[in-house]
């Protein structure tokens, strides 16, 4: 997957950092003090449907110029993550007990088009 | 947002870069509590002591480096199969006492406990330097009695403790039993012989206080099979 830069306008991962001393959040949550959740954004035309991020093959390539030409319904696909990680949390619950758990899927890593 | 600038793929008018940060923010904090099953933040009544922590923590990676699971329990990493574990560390709330017996209770959250099956549960109790020979020390594990105000005994073990130090004591069945009721909490009550000292620490700052360590797994959604 791509990484977004400042002009991207094609499907790439856009870093999103949750400080949580700034939503409040320091004093029930022990560690970690934010979290990476990053987010997809970006165009997906139909020649880039179904491949991981921009990052395609030649064949691969080859094969959207073929699906760019033959456009059956001309709608553009979603940008959407295609590799996801947990986050692990250290946390007080409401009775002071100390739980640590691993969330799955809430860090994307990577984007790509549908 | 700037005119007619509209998300490709939704349609939705594209939000101004501030707004987009709260947006943002929101799904970040709705998304972490719905996976904690939690309905709003926590509101912390007490921490509990940086010592009791640390010793708790040293503790327990002591016990995790020579322990095996508990025979009849789930071991602690069974297939997880991908399901979200939990590690729940709980301090002991002082409750009521005579000269020669003391309860204990552990509380679990209702979030936890609705909707996690529980693997493994371990006491840990730091005997105090015990007068010379053993000293018997009797720990029954109470349940709220559904029919009334009295406690049932759900099990009774009787401990010659030669020497301080920590001791533990497997109490997942009895925790297990406690994630299915409606206060999920475990009552703990130690009793020494009449004129024998209380063996556990007598106040509640103090790092060598009792505490349990539960592990428990996602339940796995329930299933229906249409045929």
């Amino acid at each position: 997957g791509i990484d977004c830069g400042r002009d991207s306008r094609m499907c790439c991962r856009q870093e999103f950092f949750v400080d949580f001393k700034e939503i409040g959040w320091e004093d029930w949550i022990i560690q970690p003090e934010g979290y990476h959740m990053n987010y997809c954004a970006g165009l997906c035309p139909l020649y880039m449907a179904g491949v991981p991020g921009l990052a395609a093959s030649f064949h691969t390539a080859v094969l959207n110029r073929i699906k760019a030409a033959s456009a059956a319904a001309a709608v553009d696909s979603c940008c959407v993550p295609t590799q996801r990680r947990p986050l692990s949390l250290l946390y007080y619950d409401r009775d002071s007990n100390i739980v640590k758990t691993d969330i799955p899927d809430m860090i994307v890593d990577s984007c790509g088009c549908t | 947002a700037a005119k007619d600038t509209r998300c490709p793929a939704c349609g939705v008018a594209a939000l101004a870069p501030g707004m987009q940060r709260d947006v943002l923010l929101a799904l970040a904090k709705q998304s972490i509590l719905a996976k904690l099953h939690l309905p709003a933040r926590p509101n912390i009544p007490q921490p509990p002591s940086r010592g009791a922590l640390l010793t708790a923590l040293r503790r327990m990676r002591a016990q995790r480096s020579d322990t095996t699971a508990f025979p009849g329990m789930l071991p602690a990493r069974s297939a997880g199969m991908g399901l979200q574990e939990y590690e729940i560390l709980s301090f002991a709330e002082s409750g009521s006492s005579t000269s020669h017996s003391v309860h204990l209770h552990f509380r679990f959250s209702q979030e936890v406990a609705g909707s996690t099956e529980i693997l493994q549960a371990t006491l840990y109790l730091f005997w105090a330097a015990p007068g010379p020979g053993a000293q018997p020390v009797t720990v029954r594990l109470l349940q709220p009695n559904p029919t009334g105000p009295n406690m049932t005994v759900t099990s009774e073990t009787r401990l010659e403790v030669q020497r301080s130090g920590w001791t533990t004591l497997d109490v997942g069945p009895a925790v297990q039993s406690l994630f299915g009721q409606e206060i999920p909490r475990l009552t703990v009550e130690l009793e020494v012989p009449e004129g024998w000292e209380s063996p556990v620490p007598s106040d509640h700052s103090d790092s060598h206080w009792p505490f349990v360590v539960a592990q428990a797994r996602a339940r796995t959604p329930h299933r229906v099979h249409r045929r």
